[in-house]
């Protein structure tokens, strides 16, 4: 494990070998999970940092459009942070006390395996579409959360195709699956690229959440901590707010799900990058997130429901 | 493996609701394969675009037309995707010695 380089993007196969190193080292806090198999039969790990018993819990996922490399790099970096500061940090502890985290780094793993062998800007799953030659479906308007409405396209050939139908995607489904089986998680995060953004349902309708007071004041605070390490600017709001209306998306789904402490972070592209970060800057922004994404879980922690 | 010759990203700051709309209508322009890494939404947010060197006249007519100014964020990105996959080679090799 001491000779990964978290500073730089790595295929799908380093990163799962990865996760086996990780879980093998910190074995009393770490256990991989397979959640169900991707379209083209990749096995999709999730790994579960807890002390034991079956806690309320807290999603992370990272990468579900494949392009957004920085993402996925983040989530790995995450997931070390956890396993290493466990132990010395004494709030990570507390929260490891109260709560179980679940991060699945390569949420769309058919997409991030194309864009290291075929098409570094593919963004979708690679499900066939019947009558279509284009291939995919964005698998962040797959949800069953206002399907099919506004800010999704019906075009096969479209980035931003929602698909046939609700949960359509394989890797959709065993994530739906999964959540609804546990049962008991208290927050869902899902971690993009590159537009400096911390969202909030609702991306599918421009009304406000129910929570949208708190879950405007998590982010701001969590954005001022992220903010406090590099000076990144990022922008806090409603998906539809503040960028624009997207039906399907995980983080409503999620919400109207019950579980209220759902958010999206678009990480950083400071530069003129967009998805192809230089890889100097994963770490930068794996610790800029870090910070936010602490702030909120432990707010999770203190805020029970 | 497909490759990105001469692509280039452009970024434009709309100046007003009439240059959104119009990047909006492009963006329903098959035929010109552009690839909107940030779509037009709202004069506060950038719009970037990918365009395939094979569009690149085309679009830099239509916004030329139109009076939106844009500018090069990536001149060539095959470029681009030519260094970083170089450097992971590079932290290939490193880690496997």
């Amino acid at each position: 494990g001491s000779s990964f380089n978290f500073g730089a993007y790595h295929r799908l196969e380093t990163i799962y070998s990865w996760m086996d190193t990780l879980v093998s080292e910190y074995s009393t806090l770490v256990t991989k999970l397979e959640i169900g198999r991707s379209y083209e039969n990749r096995p999709m790990y999730v790994l579960k940092f807890s002390k034991g018993g079956n806690k309320p819990a807290i999603w992370i996922d990272t990468g579900i459009h494949s392009r957004e490399w920085v993402s996925q790099a983040t989530g790995v970096w995450t997931a070390n942070k956890i396993a290493t500061d466990y132990g010395r940090d004494a709030s990570l502890a507390s929260l490891l006390d109260n709560m179980d985290i679940y991060m699945l780094i390569l949420a769309n793993p058919d997409g991030y395996d194309y864009t290291h062998n075929n098409n570094r800007m593919w963004r979708k799953t690679r499900s066939e579409n019947p009558g279509s030659m284009c291939r995919g479906v964005d698998p962040n308007r797959n949800w069953d959360a206002g399907f099919g409405g506004p800010g999704a396209s019906s075009n096969p050939c479209s980035d931003s195709y929602h698909g046939p139908s609700a949960h359509s995607e394989i890797e959709v489904k065993n994530v739906v699956n999964f959540i609804k089986n546990h049962g008991n998680f208290k927050s869902f995060i899902s971690v993009h690229a590159y537009s400096q953004l911390l969202m909030y349902p609702y991306g599918y309708s421009c009304k406000n959440a129910a929570h949208q007071a708190e879950l405007d004041a998590i982010g701001t605070a969590a954005v001022k901590k992220l903010t406090s390490l590099h000076g990144t600017r990022y922008k806090v709001g409603s998906i539809c707010n503040i960028i624009y209306q997207a039906s399907g998306g995980s983080i409503d789904w999620s919400y109207d799900e019950g579980i209220k402490y759902s958010f999206a972070f678009e990480l950083r592209d400071t530069g003129n990058s967009g998805f192809l970060l230089p890889p100097t800057q994963i770490i930068p922004t794996a610790s800029e997130t870090w910070l936010a994404l602490k702030h909120i879980m432990e707010y999770v922690r203190d805020h029970p429901y | 493996e497909r490759l990105f010759i001469g692509d280039q990203v452009i970024r434009i700051n709309a100046e007003s609701e009439e240059q959104i709309k119009l990047l909006q209508a492009l963006e329903t322009r098959e035929e010109l394969e552009l690839d909107f890494w940030l779509s037009p939404v709202s004069m506060e947010l950038p719009v970037d675009i990918r365009v395939p060197s094979s569009s690149l006249s085309s679009v830099s007519e239509i916004l030329n037309a139109n009076n939106i100014a844009y500018s090069v964020l990536i001149n060539d990105l095959q470029e681009r995707l030519d260094e970083e996959k170089f450097e992971m080679m590079e932290n290939h090799i490193k880690e496997r010695s």
